[in-house]
């Protein structure tokens, strides 16, 4: 079983430095085992180098580092199994105004071959909705309002 | 096939019949805190068929229809309903549009509907396993970036193991 | 042992009611012991009605009302000890654009009778500043600039 | 009084002599992700004479000592100060200017000092204590209001309690 283990940890880890590259611009992450001889001895650690930086443990990271790291490996794992509907519910809080729209972009690349459904906070990522819905509360109960895309500012 | 639209009756904090018509592209969901964004994820989970309550943060399914305290009585039942867009006959049913419904009573027990027949939770998680290749791990949960962050290394690596 | 206890715990409650208040509009929160008789059998709930909707334990609240009200509750423990400098690092991550403001006029008010340093990603916190400083790295060495606040738009 | 400067030298990222002076009311310290806004939070811990490295996210206290691999050779200590305006004498220090100094070297080993003057731990937190009433739980931590949302009904009488 060690086997299945291994081609599943090697194609992890390459979507895991492909995802990382293109939301950290000029970084590498990898994926590093433990204890290589026998994997289920040990754990999986992170190892990264977001832009600039030197290579170090996801652990000594700061807290948005880690949350972009954390979102990178789950999508990696995702990518394991291809999908047609992919649902995110606020995968951008921690992250700041350089990162969300390149989190953003990411998911809108998502979206030419699948569906994507995005729960955010966030202006960055409302803006390149293809469908925007705001939801109201009114006296403890919900309704949906679609909100028109408007286009500000140049282009 | 694609998902044309989302259709909540009763569930969680949407009293009415509130329908989602959703982008075939990227569907995007905003609001204020407590306004239900959440709930319209849990309404997805629940349609395609997920059985732990509580990943809908429910104690239990009966805990899934819509309770007020506005004097009007509540529902007894709460239903979602996703419809499919099948033109390209991707689904292997026999109509342009399919949908797929699920209703959970008082009792907590879940009743689905295939084009408004009844069916079986496995009829519905073979069709969909078919044709939209949909599971349980093409969602991010509200915190589950979070809970990867406070996760470590011996975690990941039983993660990957499972995968495999 | 029970007065002491007893006696915080009223005022926390009341430092709890009074933060709640200004940070959710329309809204009321309170502590409540599992235990009336003997408050260290049991745990101490917190029970909140965020405006306009029903009372229930922050428990099954939303994500962000959640953190509101944990914010608020770090904040009413905080009040029982007067400190002249306060330092809160990125405590709006999970607040709407609607909320962020209001926790921005809460800190302005703590800072007019104490110092108050606030790390943020919102500008909504960085427009109230009275001094404001961006923090930058080049490889892998930190600096700091320091921000004018310029005004925009209407007053 | 009032605190009205920060100064770092050598400490976590912030390798060369920086100077961050701060507002009377409301100082706001904003940047992208990793670029070092919480380590200057970590450095006013570590000048306030906090005695745990885990809470400034290091595993022992020399790790608070810049660490580079640009080639240059690293500092040998980590040094934080923090000036304090005293012109209105509510520091009992004969001075205008009171500045609390700390230093740790390779070893781990601190030292403090009060305007350039040798003086132990204790002494600063006497005088802190005194004049500024400043502790521990006037810090929210990044963090911090994510671990109480997690928190059940026991921790949070415990905390009360301690509070008590
Ligand atoms: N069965 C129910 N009946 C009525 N209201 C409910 C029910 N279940 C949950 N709610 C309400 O739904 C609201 C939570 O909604 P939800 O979690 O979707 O918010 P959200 O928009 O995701 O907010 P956030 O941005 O903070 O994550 C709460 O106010 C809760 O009381
Ligand atoms: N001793 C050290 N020497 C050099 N760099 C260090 C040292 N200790 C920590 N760092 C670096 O400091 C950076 C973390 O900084 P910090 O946690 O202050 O970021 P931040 O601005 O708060 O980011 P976020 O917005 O994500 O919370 C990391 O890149 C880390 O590698
Ligand atoms: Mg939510
Ligand atoms: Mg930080």
């Amino acid at each position: 079983k060690k086997d299945a283990f291994m081609r599943t940890f090697e194609e992890v880890s390459r979507n895991f430095g492909e995802i990382f590259r293109e939301l950290s611009p000029g970084g590498e992450a990898r994926l590093v085992l433990e204890c290589e001889s026998n994997p289920f001895e040990g754990g999986v650690e992170i190892e990264a180098r977001p832009g600039g930086k030197e290579i170090r443990r996801v652990e000594s990271m700061s807290g948005g580092e880690k949350s972009l790291t954390a979102l990178a490996f789950i999508l990696a794992l995702q990518k394991m199994r291809s999908a047609s509907l992919y649902v995110f519910d606020e995968i951008d809080a921690h992250l700041d105004d350089e990162k969300v729209p390149r989190v953003a972009r990411l998911i809108k690349k998502y979206s030419q071959n699948s569906q994507v459904i995005v729960v955010t906070l966030k202006d960055s990522i409302m803006s390149v909705a293809d469908r925007l819905f705001g939801v109201t509360m009114k006296d403890g109960v919900s309704g949906i309002v679609s909100l028109e895309l408007a286009e500000y500012g140049g282009d | 096939p694609y998902a044309s639209k989302i259709e909540l009756r009763g569930f969680k904090s949407f009293r009415d019949k509130t329908e989602i018509p959703l982008s075939r592209g990227l569907t995007v969901i905003g609001g204020p805190n407590g306004s239900g964004k959440s709930n319209i994820v849990d309404a997805l989970c629940f349609v395609l068929g997920w059985m732990s309550a509580k990943t809908m943060r429910a104690e239990r399914f009966s805990d899934l229809i819509f309770k007020g305290g506005d004097g009007r009585r509540s529902p007894r039942f709460a239903e979602v309903s996703l419809y499919f867009n099948n033109e390209d006959g991707g689904i292997e049913v026999d109509s342009k549009t399919v949908v797929i419904t699920r209703t959970v009573d008082e009792e907590g027990k879940s009743v689905y509907r295939l084009n408004r027949r009844r069916v079986s939770r496995q009829d519905i998680v073979d069709l969909l396993g078919k044709s939209l290749s949909l599971g349980e791990y093409n969602f991010i949960l509200q915190g589950d970036v979070e809970h990867f962050v406070r996760m470590d290394s011996i975690d990941r690596r039983k993660i990957i193991d499972e995968l495999a």
